[in-house]
Order: C-alpha cells, then sequence, then structure tokens
C-alpha cells in the first residue's frame, strides 16, 4: 500500500479524506490495542488532517495519541 | 442525567464509510 500524502488527500472530499485516514490509521492502532481499535480510531479522527498525517509518518507520534486516546477512553467509559 | 455523551466517541470499522461526527443527530 503506498503512502498516504497531502496532495493524495486534498484531492478527496472532506469525508473521503477521513476515511483515508481512518483506513491507514485502525491497523497500526489494532496493533497497539487490537479491542479498542475503532474506538480509538474514530477519535483519532477528530484531530485536524494534517496531524494526522504526521502520525502516519511517525509511530512516535502516533503511539503518544493513541496511548493519550486510550487513558481518555478508559477514564470516559469508567464514568 | 447527561445521555448526550453515551455514544461517544464514534468507532471506525475499516471498509465502513466514516459519518464522524455527522452520526450524532439522527
Amino acid at each position: 500500500q503506498e503512502p498516504l500524502t497531502s496532495s493524495m488527500l486534498a484531492a478527496a472530499p472532506p469525508q473521503e479524506q477521513k476515511q483515508l485516514l481512518g483506513e491507514r490509521l485502525y491497523p497500526l492502532i489494532h496493533s497497539m490495542h487490537s479491542a479498542l481499535a475503532g474506538k480509538i480510531t474514530g477519535m483519532l479522527l477528530e484531530i485536524d488532517n494534517s496531524e494526522l498525517l504526521h502520525m502516519l509518518e511517525s509511530p512516535e507520534s502516533l503511539h503518544a495519541k493513541v496511548e493519550e486516546a486510550v487513558a481518555v477512553l478508559q477514564a470516559h467509559q469508567a464514568k | 442525567s447527561n445521555g448526550s455523551s453515551i455514544s461517544w466517541p464514534p468507532e471506525f470499522h475499516p471498509g465502513v464509510p466514516w459519518k464522524g461526527l455527522q452520526n450524532i443527530d439522527p
């Protein structure tokens, strides 16, 4: 699968852009938190597209955001 | 008393068109 680029994203409609990002993010997130992958991906898709692209290129950034999202999600579910 | 956040966050499923926050409104 070829890397997702900002120009590829820009060529797609806004809703499609999130879909493209989600399809790339999901497998990476699934490898970290298989049970929560769908919800974590949904949370991360609320982030700006440019930052999501950066996360796809930077595993460390993605990992940090995923851990952040898991903490938020667990706090939310504990309520 | 506040039930508005029960469905948060929207869940992403591969291969399923993403509706994101739009699907909160019926």
